[in-house]
């Protein structure tokens, strides 16, 4: 495994977007994760519509909270295709499910994958470099003040209640940790990210891992 | 145009997120750890924060594979 991997090196990340009051992150980070794998299949990297998942996933529930994995679930067993953002776009509040004729752009996902991997961090950035970036539920009560630095304190696992991107780690320094993209918007954290310590489940990173297989 | 009476509560919350920011920062030790301080959320006690922006959660415990942890770590 390299001592440092970041998917953004390879511009297969879009950029850090804004859920603003919805609490909608499960919807954001899994819209994520299909855009990477979109892209790192070839294909170009685009931003597609959170709103849809949002709308659509029938089993969350929209801006008030959900789950990455139902969201994939809907997806795969939907067969649905994401649409573009700018076709459907964000509008911070749950509305109903918009459907669009089959000659419309999408993308679909062939499959999905969800680990619990606390205690195999190693295992987690294999996943990471085979797979493209993956959707983790995490304890972000302590992120509320953050603005840089690697987390290695007060953050523990088993209180999961923030869906957020894996992108990538460094282990190059004293002090290895993980890359994460939030939808917080840039002005929070580091651009948007966050870092967290690797190794020993901060904030329950590896608890709940999930990705789509395009 | 808020009311001075919301505005005055708005600034204790943001009072209570300063001191807490200087409660986490004393736990730094070298300059990579994480710093804390004034952002978009620091006018939102604790729990408007948790209340708003953390709505997400796991699914079934049994949904997740767990891969054995030996065959991991000697494939590592």
């Amino acid at each position: 495994l390299p001592l440092r991997f970041d998917w953004r090196d390879k511009n297969l990340v879009t950029s850090v977007k804004n859920q603003m009051d919805c609490g909608a992150c499960w919807a954001f980070s899994i819209v994520d994760t299909v855009e990477s794998a979109y892209a790192i299949k070839g294909q170009p990297l685009m931003e597609l519509s959170v709103q849809q998942v949002i709308d659509c996933s029938y089993m969350d529930n929209g801006c008030n909270g959900g789950s990455t994995l139902s969201a994939l679930k809907w997806l795969y067993q939907s067969q649905s295709k994401l649409v573009r953002s700018s076709v459907y776009p964000f509008k911070s509040r749950t509305g109903s499910c918009h459907y669009f004729p089959a000659t419309e752009f999408g993308v679909s996902i062939k499959g999905y994958k969800a680990y619990e991997l606390s205690g195999l961090e190693d295992e987690m950035m294999r996943v990471l470099i085979h797979n493209g970036p993956l959707a983790v539920i995490v304890d972000a009560l302590s992120w509320q003040d953050y603005l840089g630095g690697i987390i290695q304190h007060h953050c523990s696992s088993g209180h999961s209640n923030h869906a957020v991107l894996v992108v990538g780690y460094d282990t190059s320094g004293d002090i290895p940790y993980w890359i994460v993209k939030n939808s917080w918007g840039t002005s929070w954290g580091i651009k948007g990210y966050v870092h967290i310590k690797m190794g020993v489940n901060i904030c329950g990173i590896a608890d709940f891992v999930a990705y789509p297989e395009m | 145009p808020a009311p001075r009476r919301l505005l005055e509560e708005r600034y204790k919350v943001f009072l209570e997120s300063v001191e807490r920011h200087k409660y986490l920062n004393g736990f730094r030790q070298s300059a990579g750890d994480a710093f804390y301080g004034i952002n978009p959320f620091s006018d939102l006690s604790a729990e408007e924060f948790s209340h708003i922006h953390l709505k997400s959660y796991p699914a079934m415990k049994d949904d997740y594979i767990v891969p054995n942890k030996t065959t991991s770590r000697e494939n590592a």
